[in-house]
């Protein structure tokens, strides 16, 4: 392993976007992991719709929440294609599901895994350069103030409620780190992202990994 | 702080707000007065310090988790003895 890898290096993640007032997390990590899979393989990187997966993935329940496994399952059986974001903006809320014809240019999901990696970040390291970015749900509740630094206090495993995006990891330092971009804006955390102590599952960070190909 | 630049997310009435922001400090205080050396992360005043802690999971933390399989550990044989 690398003692740091990100994939922003690579120009294949994009912007951090903010879910405002809708609890639509579970859909943002998981359009971002399709977004970098598919700039993985050369596409262009293109800004994907989140307010497709919030309408139109039928087991969960748009900004009212949902699993990222939910929508990568949806995603893989129907096969359907992510359009653009310009094609089917965000609204923060939920709307009736769009259906686009096979002419429609967009982006499926051939394949996911997921899997827990708790007490194998490492494996999860390799995952992450395998696969690209990887969807972790986390406990996210002290992550309200939080401002930046390494997370490694304050939360616990088990407690899953946020889902996010980890688009690399750094121990070129004392206290390796994961690199995990939310969807809470910019202005949150550092640039929009959180960095989680790596080799202790602090958050749940390794219970629930999942990785997508496209 | 008048001044601040950060804004509420959440629009209610002033008097809640203020509790909310002021349990906000108070929990700030806890998080960064951890006895835990100071490679730690920093919390503070943010666009949710507005929100009271159930407001705060209630909007944003609304991921359901799923039990995922264990990824397979590799398994390692022992060698035979040999001469």
């Amino acid at each position: 392993l690398p003692l740091r890898f990100d994939w922003r290096d690579k120009h294949v993640v994009t912007q951090v976007r903010s879910q405002q007032m809708c609890g639509g997390c579970w859909a943002f990590s998981v359009v971002g992991a399709v977004e970098s899979a598919h700039a993985i393989q050369g596409e262009p990187l293109e800004v994907l719709s989140v307010q497709q997966v919030l309408d139109c993935s039928y087991k969960d329940d748009g900004c009212g929440g949902g699993s990222p496994l939910n929508a990568l399952r949806w995603l893989n059986k129907t096969q359907v294609k992510l359009v653009e974001d310009s094609e089917y903006p965000f609204k923060a809320q939920n709307g009736l599901c769009r259906y686009f014809s096979s002419s429609q240019s967009g982006v499926s999901v051939k394949d996911y895994t997921s899997h827990d990696f708790s007490e194998q970040e490492d494996e999860m390291a390799r995952a992450l350069l395998t696969f690209g970015p990887l969807v972790v749900v986390v406990d996210a509740v002290s992550w309200q103030d939080y401002l930046g630094g390494i997370i490694q206090h304050h939360c616990s495993s088990g407690e899953a409620n946020h889902a996010v995006l980890v688009t690399g990891f750094d121990k070129t330092g004392r206290i390796p780190y994961w690199i995990v971009r939310n969807s809470w804006g910019r202005s949150w955390g550092v640039d929009g992202y959180a960095h989680v102590k790596m080799g202790s599952n602090i958050c749940g960070i390794a219970d629930s990994v999942s990785a997508v190909s496209v | 702080d008048p001044g601040s630049t950060v804004t509420p997310t959440w629009s209610r009435s002033r008097g809640r707000d203020a509790a909310a922001f002021r349990e906000s400090l108070r929990r700030h205080r806890f998080l960064n007065s951890s006895p835990w050396e100071n490679t730690t992360a920093f919390y503070g005043v943010n666009q949710f310090s507005y929100l009271f802690p159930e407001e705060f999971k209630a909007i944003y933390l609304r991921s359901k988790p799923a039990m995922f399989p264990r990824q397979p550990t590799e398994m390692y044989k022992p060698i035979p003895n040999v001469p």
